[in-house]
């Protein structure tokens, strides 16, 4: 489920943005376990000048909003990017019927940044 | 499978989509780690290490549960006070190649505590050996075949036995020799407790053994290296 949930205060700044993945809308229900899908979110929005200090920004990415400021048509603004990502597990039966419990790293996003 | 479907298998590291025939429960200790990563505070999940297995305190992100496909053994002549022999195998063919094996752990399930039984401070004796020759027709290995492996006392108190195998399941790995195991459980030489009750009755305590399974720890150098490197820089 792609659909674009705004959090509490709709906001064009880079944050976080709602995304659901549901094993089932991609067909694996029959051999994932647990879980049935999960919130793995991704980062939408603007990084303008002059970058606020709860935009997880880098010090390039302060110089980048400067430069386009002045210069809109030659340089952009800096991306926004996950910053702090957590893992999730997944038990899963594999093709001879053992069940595996396998972690796998960076795969919510929990902070955006410029 | 459509192109998308088949780029988002290998980037979890499957090289095909599973498809079960048989799906069996979920053994107790997957859904425990399972549901204690779950339910961690999200505060400080990114913190998880998903390249290590804090509960047996090894590298890894993929444990897996392997039924034990062996088959009991049957001596023509009982043998004097065994009550149990078994061959034992688990078919690790299904680690990748990028697998690292960091831990094998077997376990012998007994199907209940037998703290209050007739047969409790009862003591057995535990034989496991590594096959190192397959014997014919399914025969008991001979003595020059198998390697002893483990042999101690035990009264039969707890439901599970368990034994840290991390070095015969590498051996299996690294020359591809994997033959199994044989596991022997035999009452232990007290003469009155056969005189008395009978190996048959004394052994019926041990009739109530379940399953063995074996766990396996490994780490996909794929997706932990690869991870590793990206947070680095």
């Amino acid at each position: 489920r792609s659909a674009y949930y705004p959090l509490v205060t709709p906001s064009n700044l880079c944050k976080p943005r709602r995304l659901y993945i549901s094993f089932s809308d991609v067909g694996w229900e029959n051999w994932i376990i647990a879980p049935q899908g999960y919130m793995a979110n991704y980062c939408l929005g603007e990084c303008p000048f002059p970058l606020t200090a709860e935009l997880n920004s880098t010090n390039h990415a302060i110089l980048q909003t400067m430069v386009h400021s002045l210069d809109p048509e030659g340089t952009p603004q800096p991306c926004c990017v996950p910053v702090r990502l957590s893992p999730i597990s997944i038990l899963y039966y594999d093709n001879d019927d053992n069940v595996v419990l396998r972690h796998y790293e960076d795969m919510v996003v929990d902070e955006c940044g410029c | 499978l459509s192109l998308q479907e088949s780029l988002l298998l290998k980037s979890l590291g499957l090289s095909t989509k599973p498809s079960p025939k048989t799906p069996g429960p979920v053994p107790s200790v997957l859904w425990r780690i399972f549901q204690k990563r779950k339910t961690l505070p999200s505060t400080n999940k990114d913190l998880a290490d998903a390249c290590r297995v804090e509960e047996f305190n090894v590298p890894g992100n993929i444990i897996r549960v392997f039924a034990d496909q062996g088959h009991f053994i049957h001596n023509g002549q009982p043998q004097r006070l065994l009550c149990l022999q078994k061959r034992l195998y688990f078919n690790l063919s299904v680690l990748e190649e990028g697998e690292h094996l960091t831990m094998a752990q077997l376990e012998i399930k007994f199907s209940h505590n037998s703290y209050h039984t007739s047969s409790q401070g009862q003591v057995f004796e535990l034989r496991l050996y590594q096959t190192s020759q397959m014997s014919l027709r399914g025969m008991p290995s001979h003595e020059h075949s198998r390697k002893l492996l483990v042999e101690q006392s035990f009264a039969r108190l707890h439901k599970s036995l368990l034994f840290n195998l991390s070095g015969v399941a590498k051996d299996w790995r690294a020359y591809s020799r994997n033959l199994g195991l044989i596991l022997e459980i035999s009452v232990s030489d007290g003469a009155s407790a056969v005189a008395s009750g009978g190996l048959q009755s004394l052994c019926a305590s041990i009739d109530s053994f379940l399953d063995t399974s074996l766990l396996v720890v490994t780490l996909s150098q794929q997706q932990c290296k690869a991870s590793r490197r990206r947070r680095r820089r």
